[in-house]
């Protein structure tokens, strides 16, 4: 899980059984007292593999779109809930979204250029996500073995100019979070054999090596399936193009694509891979 | 698949805001206090396991 502090933004990427959404009330009363007001909030999420498992208001996507609805301040009227599917039933991109207005642009992703790119896989290759286990008494602490896994997978080479900063769980799993001047990435693996899940996200330009940052991530990872959600002021099939064609070289085919709109200009692109062998 | 085990799939939340007063954007929500922060990372259920800043953000790497 991540935290990502902006003097105007503030990104929270949870996994497991955390609530969320409860952070959202404190976090607007601590923006307040420093005289800053919400004007837009975006919650986004796959398709969880126990969705049983989880606590209220994350029991369903109608339910945290219910407390989000009852949550978030009147002034962000602009407000669009949206489930985003695929070719499998068990494959959805969940996106509510709410703007107080289109003109409070104090903040880099006002951007035409600039996108938010979040990348969920399962079916992780077990000789690859093996990599992600702590060594059984190897006296490292979760810095060291998080600097050690960062390194032995190549995920150091997907950016090399990031500042990064990684930890490695015991006895299995693994984050980390990329700076590189005002753009993050972020990575979180969950390396268990039958539940086993990366995730990759970061924010970029479609001028960057967007090629590159997927083919590393594919073969560090090497999924059986994979969906890739990209955020942006507009629709670019360039960009969408050049991602399938990153991609399937690789191995892995897409499966499906949908598209939607969002208040503020935002379109939503959800596409999702499977591997061949399959 | 299996019965049960840990949730990979994350949950993100993304909050903007904005403010009359331009010195606010120099620091804005980085002046929030490490131990402010906690207390809103406690009612999420997870805390605080890695920190790193540059002069554009601060980032935490969270348990859970």
């Amino acid at each position: 899980s991540s935290l990502f502090v902006y003097p105007t933004k503030i990104i929270i990427k949870t996994c497991g059984t955390t609530q969320l959404l409860k952070s959202i009330l404190p976090l607007i009363h601590y923006a307040n007292h420093l005289g800053l007001t919400l004007c837009s909030c975006r919650y986004t999420r796959g398709s969880f593999i126990f969705p049983n498992s989880q606590p209220f208001p994350h029991t369903s996507f109608n339910h945290e779109v219910t407390f989000l609805q009852d949550t978030i301040p009147s002034n962000l009227c602009h407000r669009k809930a949206s489930i985003m599917p695929s070719k499998s039933s068990s494959h959805s991109w969940h996106v509510f979204t709410a703007h107080s207005s289109i003109t409070h642009h104090n903040h880099s992703d006002s951007d035409s250029d600039v996108f938010t790119m979040e990348i969920c896989m399962t079916e992780l290759d077990l000789i690859l996500a093996r990599k992600f286990f702590r060594r059984p008494g190897d006296g490292k602490t979760g810095d060291s073995a998080g600097k050690e896994m960062t390194e032995l997978t190549g995920i150091n080479e997907i950016n090399p100019n990031a500042l990064i900063c990684d930890f490695a769980f015991d006895p299995c799993g693994y984050s980390m979070n990329g700076m590189d001047n005002d753009w993050y990435s972020t990575i979180h693996v969950t390396p268990e054999d039958g539940f086993s899940y990366a995730s990759f996200e970061c924010v970029g330009s479609v001028n960057d090596n967007i090629v590159h940052v997927l083919r590393k991530v594919v073969q560090i990872f090497r999924p059986g399936t994979m969906s890739i959600s990209t955020t942006c002021s507009g629709y670019n099939n360039e960009m969408l193009k050049k991602m399938v064609n990153a991609v399937e070289p690789l191995g892995l085919k897409c499966r499906s694509r949908a598209v939607d709109q969002f208040p503020a200009g935002e379109t939503v692109v959800f596409q999702t891979f499977m591997a061949r062998r399959r | 698949m299996a019965v049960s085990g840990f949730e990979g799939f994350e949950k993100r939340l993304e909050l903007n805001f904005f403010g009359d007063d331009p010195i606010i954007f120099q620091l804005g929500l980085r002046k929030i206090d490490f131990e402010s922060i906690q207390q809103v990372l406690e009612a999420v259920q997870c805390t605080v396991v890695s920190a790193v800043g540059n002069s554009y953000f601060d980032a935490y790497v969270l348990s859970e």
